[in-house]
């Protein structure tokens, strides 16, 4: 069987409660840059790490995933490399 | 500027037009037998006018001629490169044409003296570049709720790998985008997602596997080649919903757009080339009807596509009357179809989901057998909220593990018999991981009741030597169905409802709600113009019906209250005062009372008292007439006073004639000799007998017949025959203690007949008619006990 490994990237999704303001502050403390609102979707943001690997098989560890103990991160997601195919 | 309405067929300059065997299906001189009627929709005014497009892929070029006339900025932009430019990555290989190619089908200039021209040529279109780069939860999610107050309609002809092994469908954040995609995009109607089915013929991948064409919230769409066959790269699945024209065999022919470094291709292939198209075709009808949400538009599809000439072993009419096929959905779209089904479209009823409770029962899936389970669901019919009348999506979530997923096929059957295929086997699926709460989905019982009980069935077919040990194991199923708990199709469908341009009222200073403020959610029973507020007396424009209060409000509502009848328009008018219901506001036109009242059925109208000649029928409020001779009476045949010249006879008046005479409908004639009285001719017709007869079964005998006794009780004077009692054979009076001769094989005894032989003194008949001593101290008895003792001895 193919062993279908996941690629982790130096993105993640967080949904964050407060706005903007309250991303932001959270994204500094924890060394994320808060790109932006994740399309139309409410509350969630996307995170960047620039001192995480960029292409990993583990997900990444270290101060920075402290963020999910934040009371005011309700969910957060570290990217994932998903094979798309055209039709 | 063209004039459709004028030319017979459609003429472009574009150079490719004429190749366009898609869009010429009617001329005949192409083997296509079944048209996408898309001139047919262009010629009624229809060509995506205000309608914004965006095609999720690696780009689009909005530099090419043909499409930067249309290109809208404002529904493009870069994932990828997180810019707002969605320009394609250029590369010697020319990977990334496929954005451009997918936009021109759908909205590629016409007129233009350019390469082609797309099916919705005034259309709005734009490109989202997302798939040329690592494509994550976040790059597809921030894509699929791209700007969804803007672009109406989101294509996408890209999926997980279709290499007949691949398990996989949208992540959490995606979900959530596209939930709220139809929830609030397009000002609350709902985006529109459009997606093609799998491309994985060729390795015998199965579209239930792809969870995105699985998802209620995406249409998904498979192909047919110009001959109608089913292409080689066609995967089959019971949630493709339609299908449109794409390549075929290699001696088929394939579809013609635009292409990388502004050039024309006529060879975009696929499944690819059907989602833009299906993609334009709805912008036509999103054009004839810009109310519709996002389910509208898959009723609109399911109710307009068609099976046509399109090859398919699989052909069904499900129980709601839709044909239906795992490989084409309800068949080949149809553009005229739906433009003029838009038109006249009332918004179906809010969507329910009910969720079924899950079946826990483990079942061991053992090879080369099937396992089988049935599930009686209510369709949560005790929660009015949730419950399911009318089928839409019905989704099965399911937990399997196997030691080879490959090998399984499932099948769901609907309380109506309606047969989906969940899974097909996959030859190239090794895997050992199963299926963990996967959702499999099936439109193939659209319309169908939800109701009763449906049948999950999971064969297990080992394709190769397997390790029997460990056989599968179905751990828990659960159904979901979605839908409406009324019929969804409104009886009003045939003219068209509202007012185009209601939206562009001048904004009245008074409104307390300010209608540009109000952006909250509208009642359900708004229309999709809008509302000021969130109640049902807010709305712009009401969906079905509407009728107004004392102070003139005006509610809106999905049925007219009682005491209120439909009126014109959408209107819902008072009844008459003393009406339950009624068809007009006058008090001849009640259709029911209110409690207390009767409605006379003559006059339709409410009366406390049913006039002469009818009864009150309490039960319905009703005033029923009495049969025909009587004047008053309590029931039907149950006359109290008889009319003018008829005279009660019993409960039933007939014309009064003298005793001795009958009335045969004009005059009274005499009655036979042997009647005192009678109803009708001959001895027959006797009511009462003369002296010296008797009434007999009807008859009047001059003496009782064998098994007859006399009666001496009469009835008011006149003497009769009775029945003797069936033990007896002859008797003297009623009851089996009266017989005074028994048939054959039965004894007299006591002036009763007992069953059997002739015993001595001393003996007595038994239950089976043999002779038995009688206890000693009886002379004679009637049974073995002293108590049946009837003669004792001298001594």
């Amino acid at each position: 069987p193919v062993c279908r490994t996941r690629v982790y990237t130096n993105h993640w999704a967080v949904k964050i409660a407060g706005g903007f303001p309250e991303a932001n502050r959270i994204a500094s403390k924890y060394g994320f840059i808060n790109i932006g609102q994740i399309g139309a979707l409410k509350d969630y943001y996307h995170f960047y790490h620039s001192r995480t690997i960029k292409r990993s098989v583990i997900s990444s560890r270290g101060n920075h995933s402290f963020i999910s103990m934040e009371p005011k991160v309700e969910w957060i997601q570290q990217q994932v490399v998903k094979k798309r195919t055209k039709r | 500027d063209y004039d459709f309405s004028r030319a017979q067929s459609t003429y472009f300059n574009d150079p490719k037009w004429p190749s366009m065997w898609y869009m010429h299906c009617s001329d005949n001189t192409h083997p296509c037998q079944s048209d996408m009627n898309i001139e047919g929709a262009w010629k009624r005014g229809y060509t995506g006018k205000n309608i914004v497009v965006t095609i999720l892929d690696d780009g689009i070029e909005r530099t090419h001629p043909d499409l930067m006339q249309n290109y809208d900025a404002l529904a493009s932009c870069d994932v990828n490169g997180n810019d707002l430019d969605p320009m394609p990555r250029y590369d010697a290989s020319n990977e990334n044409k496929h954005g451009t190619r997918c936009a021109g089908e759908v909205a590629a200039a016409a007129n233009n003296s350019h390469c082609t021209v797309g099916i919705a040529f005034n259309a709005k279109i734009g490109g989202v570049r997302m798939l040329d780069g690592d494509v994550t939860d976040m790059v597809e999610a921030k894509s699929v709720s791209f700007n969804p107050q803007h672009v109406h309609i989101y294509s996408a002809s890209w999926g997980p790998d279709d290499d007949g092994k691949t398990v996989d469908g949208p992540a959490p954040l995606t979900r959530q985008a596209f939930e709220n995609g139809v929830r609030m995009g397009r000002r609350g109607l709902g985006s529109v997602f459009v997606w093609a089915s799998g491309n994985g013929g060729r390795s015998k991948d199965h579209c239930s596997c792809d969870g995105y064409t699985n998802s209620i919230y995406t249409i998904s769409i498979s192909s047919t080649a110009e001959s109608g066959k089913k292409p080689w790269y066609l995967e089959e699945c019971s949630s493709t919903l339609a299908t449109t024209y794409s390549s075929g065999e290699s001696y088929d022919k394939k579809i013609i757009t635009t292409d990388l470094r502004q050039r024309c291709t006529d060879n975009h292939t696929g499944t690819s080339a059907s989602a833009p198209m299906a993609a334009g075709i709805i912008a036509l009808a999103l054009e004839a009807n810009p109310f519709l949400t996002w389910r509208d538009v898959q009723h609109v599809i399911v109710r307009t596509s068609r099976a046509g000439h399109l090859n398919a072993n699989d052909w069904k009419t499900n129980a709601a009357g839709f044909k239906v096929s795992h490989l084409y959905g309800f068949g080949l779209m149809d553009a005229e179809a739906m433009v003029m089904e838009a038109e006249k479209w009332t918004t179906v009823p809010r969507q329910h989901v009910c969720v079924e409770s899950t079946d826990r029962q483990i079942k061991t899936i053992r090879p080369n057998s099937a396992v089988r389970s049935i599930y009686k669901a209510s369709g949560c019919s005790d929660n009015p909220n949730r419950h399911v009348n009318y089928l839409e999506h019905v989704v099965v979530r399911i937990t399997i593990t196997h030691p080879r997923r490959g090998d399984l096929a499932i099948y769901l059957t609907s309380p109506s018999g309606t047969r989906s295929q969940l899974l097909a086997n996959r030859l190239f699926d090794h895997s050992m991981e199963g299926f963990k709460n996967w959702e499999f989905m099936t439109i193939h019982c659209w319309g169908e009741r939800a109701a009763g009980d449906w049948v999950l069935e999971v064969y297990d077919t080992p394709s190769q030597l397997r390790n029997f040990k460990t056989p599968g194991k179905l751990k828990e199923w659960s159904l979901v169905l979605y839908g409406t708990s009324v019929q969804p199709y409104s009886p009003t469908n045939e003219f068209p409802k509202v007012e185009r341009f209601r939206y562009s009222r001048v904004e009245d200073p008074t409104d307390d709600y300010g209608t540009e403020d109000y952006a909250g959610p509208c009642d359900p029973e708004c229309s999709e113009v809008g509302c000021d507020g969130p109640g049902p007396d807010h709305c712009n424009d009401c969906l079905h019906y509407y009728y107004k209060l004392k102070n003139n409000t005006r509610i809106c509502v999905s049925s007219c209250p009682p005491g209120h009848y439909h009126a014109d328009k959408k209107r819902c008018r008072k009844c008459a005062p003393n009406c339950e219901s009624c068809f007009g506001s006058h008090g001849e036109q009640c259709l029911s009372c209110k409690y207390g009242y009767f409605l006379n059925e003559e006059t339709n109208s409410c009366v406390t008292h049913c006039p002469d000649g009818s009864y009150q029928d309490t039960k319905k409020n009703l005033c029923r007439k009495c049969s025909e001779n009587c004047k008053t009476c309590t029931e039907f045949h149950n006359c109290t006073e008889c009319r003018d010249g008829l005279s009660l006879q019993g409960s039933r008046c007939s014309v009064s004639c003298e005793d001795g005479r009958y009335f045969n409908g004009q005059d009274c004639q005499p009655c036979h000799r042997f009647c005192a009285t009678c109803a009708g001719a001959g001895a027959d017709g006797c009511i009462n007998c003369t002296e010296g007869y008797f009434m007999e079964d009807g008859r009047c005998v001059q003496s009782c017949s064998i098994s007859y006794y006399f009666d001496h009780s009469s009835e008011n004077g006149y003497k009769s025959c009775k029945k003797c009692d069936t033990s007896c054979l002859t008797c003297n009076g009623p009851g089996f203690k009266n017989c005074t001769s028994c048939p054959s094989g039965y004894l007299l005894d006591l002036g009763m007949c007992q069953m059997g032989a002739i015993c001595k003194d001393g003996e007595y008949v038994d239950d089976h008619g043999h002779c038995q001593t009688c206890e000693a101290s009886c002379a004679k008895c009637r049974g073995p006990t002293q108590e049946d003792c009837t003669t004792c001895p001298m001594t």
